[in-house]
């Protein structure tokens, strides 16, 4: 294991240790500015862990991000990762940053799915669920992101256990979920929410589950269009933007639903990398590229936060 | 560790109401195993579709008697897998 963040290669995916590993590291050489908190543990038991990065004070206002609900799209946890190194090596002397963290918290959570991760590495690369096993399934897991209470059970997801869209027995069955929604409700003071999957280079807001746009629609697109011009900027990778439902399809159960629906107005989902070549096996060698890319996006959606405040 | 040789994704592009419906039946064939990288969305848009071999066969003579076109994104989905595995290794090794 490598003995400090300096040394740990970005360019490359790693196991679930690896990463716990790393945010080890990271907490010890930088005991001002993170700490890791264990937010619940999932099915199979394991921590779920999320890295908060703050300057102090208590209960401030809150910027989250995840990665790796759907636990085969590896290019974001490994993306997870380099957003956390980034932060820390930037808090001083990034704008943007420094002022964020001047006045509110960044939560951080890379393996939100660890049970369905530590499975793509042990015995099918290609799992995407939860492990969690309910009674009267012949299927095991249950899809994160279509597991919470808004629009839960609708159209847009299975009610079959063995479809890789199965919103499971009830909403918020899912530990993983459950653990999010218990920080959220009794954090009460995020304001801005960014659930980060892949693939298909897509920048998403609410809804989801229903054609009914947003009250603040308007705004979330202005701040899309910002966001993914951005991102383009670095290496013109191509983002389309807009609601879930307009733009990819009807998706019930949907995480950004949910934490817009507590009154986290900002709430997002990206989709990073791939165009169409590679799909969930992007190579490694385009992981920091695609964080770098990225991180110019959350930047913006950072910067109009602190800007407007609500 | 479950293997995937043989497998292949496939990428097929939905041009008509009538094709896009089509590829959306392909997700109740569950006999098939198909795993949807990217599920039907709107004509225009990609659907990927990772195919494991047994039913390689069967799934191209369908699209094709349908007129439906698609493309080969991945050929062996176990090889790039092993390239994934063998990066890995280098890398821990490196570090």
């Amino acid at each position: 294991l490598p003995l400090s963040t300096s040394t740990f290669d970005y360019s490359s995916y790693h196991t679930l240790d690896e990463i716990y590993n790393f945010m080890d590291l990271l907490v010890a050489e930088n005991p001002n500015l993170v700490s890791k908190l264990e937010i619940g543990r999932s099915t199979e038991n394991r921590p779920l862990y999320v890295l908060k990065f703050s300057k102090g004070g208590s209960n401030r206002p809150a910027f989250w991000i995840d990665t790796g609900i759907h636990s085969r799209e590896w290019v974001t946890q490994a993306s997870g990762v380099w957003f956390a190194k980034k932060i820390v090596q930037d808090h001083e002397n990034d704008q943007v940053l420094a002022s964020l963290l001047d006045t509110m918290d960044i939560f951080l959570e890379i393996v939100t799915n660890p049970d369905g991760f530590a499975f793509t590495h042990t015995k099918n690369r290609m799992w995407r669920k939860t492990r969690s096993k309910h009674s009267g399934s012949i299927c095991v897991g249950v899809d994160p992101n279509r597991n919470w209470d808004a629009g839960f059970g609708g159209s847009g997801a299975s009610s079959n256990p063995c479809s890789e869209t199965y919103h499971g027995p009830y909403a918020n069955s899912e530990p993983e979920v459950k653990a999010i929604v218990d920080f959220v409700k009794s954090h009460g003071n995020i304001k801005a929410f960014v659930s980060i999957h892949s693939y298909s280079q897509l920048l998403l807001y609410p809804y989801g589950y229903t054609r009914t746009p947003v009250p603040d629609q308007k705004e979330l697109h202005e701040i899309s269009e910002k966001a993914v011009a951005a991102l383009t900027s670095l290496y013109g990778t191509q983002y389309k933007y807009g609601s879930i439902i307009t733009t990819i399809y009807q998706a019930s159960g949907g995480t950004i639903d949910w934490t817009y629906d507590q009154g986290i107005k900002y709430s997002f989902t990206f989709e990073l990398r791939d165009t169409g070549r590679y799909g969930f096996l992007l190579p490694a060698k385009q992981i920091i590229p695609a964080a770098e890319e990225t991180w110019l996006a959350l930047q913006v959606i950072m910067q109009h936060t602190l800007d407007n405040p609500y | 560790t479950e293997t995937f040789v043989g497998h292949q994704v496939l990428r097929i592009i939905p041009t008509s109401d009538e094709e896009l419906q089509k590829v959306q039946e392909l997700q109740d064939l569950e006999d098939l195993q198909l795993d949807f990288w990217l599920e039907p969305r709107g004509l225009g848009l990609p659907v990927d579709v990772r195919v494991p071999f047994p039913s390689l066969q069967p799934l191209k003579v369908h699209l094709e008697a349908n007129g439906i076109s698609y493309s080969i994104m991945i050929e062996d989905v176990q090889e790039l897998l092993e390239q994934e595995q063998t990066e890995m290794l280098r890398s821990s090794r490196r570090g």
